[in-house]
């Protein structure tokens, strides 16, 4: 038997030590500790990696401090267009969704791609239609915005705007 | 930008990532999570890798499989191949870090910019976060 083995991320960036508040820090902190223990459940239990890495993207998903579904950032058109990636070591199955709005759970959207349309890769409004049909949840798009996300567009927005040096790490515009 | 690795008890591997893309992006622009080999990538005779940052250098420098062919073919550990090509995709202006777990030892967390949002299970079963 294999020893199991799991570990998540939540984006990166210019994440400023000095004004991370520490309830904010915490918050983060446990956002991750149980992303961390959702998936850790599905492997002690003897359940696959695959099931073991949705579950811990779905907790990730679901937490609006990290850029995914609820809380995801918006495009300079003020919409919001997720994209999301599932990928399995045992045969490298494979499925993707990219530039979708609806599935609560983008990663679903993903695997279901990878298990139900003979493809590896669907894109925009079909790729919705295709996770509807599916029966996955989907969410209005008031669900995956934050007031923090339109304001941070609103500033990027007007930055452009005025022309001024846009001092953020690529980590920082990606993470 | 999220992802998770993972091992299970059969030795099999899986990353899955799932991103918003970045603020104020040009409507339509898909960065390295879908694209595999750049941003998620899993193979039980290498790695699963799961990224996050730059997503076009990602791309355009194929960081997951990259990492997994110098394990497979230049028989470099995990550790040593993921760190190498944080610190390469650095040097090319793709910011940002990745995880990776491998079909033996412990996940990888390296990045190259300030901070990424990360955690693994420790050995004893722990439940390791950090941020810096």
């Amino acid at each position: 038997m294999a020893q199991i083995g799991l570990a998540v991320h939540g984006g990166a960036g210019t994440i400023p030590a000095q004004t991370l508040r520490p309830e904010v820090a915490d918050a983060l902190h446990e956002g991750l500790r149980a992303a961390l223990a959702a998936g850790l459940l599905v492997l002690k239990a003897g359940g696959p990696a695959l099931d073991a890495v949705c579950a811990a993207v779905m907790v990730l998903e679901d937490d609006s401090q990290f850029n995914s579904a609820h809380g995801a950032v918006f495009t300079a058109a003020g919409r919001m267009e997720m994209d999301a990636a599932l990928m399995e070591g045992h045969g490298r199955r494979a499925g993707a969704v990219a530039g979708i709005c609806g599935p609560r759970n983008p990663i679903l959207a993903a695997r279901a791609v990878m298990e139900a349309s003979g493809n590896v890769l669907l894109i925009g409004q079909a790729a919705e239609e295709f996770a509807r049909a599916e029966g996955l949840v989907f969410m209005d798009e008031a669900y995956f915005s934050t007031p923090s996300r339109r304001a941070a567009l609103a500033l990027e927005l007007a930055r452009r705007a005025s022309g001024a040096p846009d001092t953020r790490s690529d980590a920082d515009r990606h993470g | 930008t999220v992802g998770a690795v993972a091992r299970d008890q059969a030795g099999h591997l899986a990353a899955g990532t799932s991103t918003g893309g970045l603020t104020a992006k040009r409507p339509g622009r898909v960065g390295d999570t879908p694209v595999f080999g750049a941003g998620t990538f899993a193979e039980d005779a290498s790695c699963a890798v799961s990224a996050t940052g730059t997503g076009e250098v990602f791309i355009r420098f194929t960081a997951a499989s990259e990492i997994a062919a110098r394990v497979k073919y230049a028989g470099q550990s995990l550790e040593q191949a993921a760190f190498e090509v944080i610190a390469e995709l650095a040097s090319e202006g793709g910011d940002g870090g990745l995880i990776a777990i491998g079909a033996h030892g412990p996940a990888v967390m390296p990045f190259n910019c300030a901070g990424m949002y990360r955690g693994c299970i420790g050995a004893d079963g722990s439940l390791l976060t950090a941020i810096h």
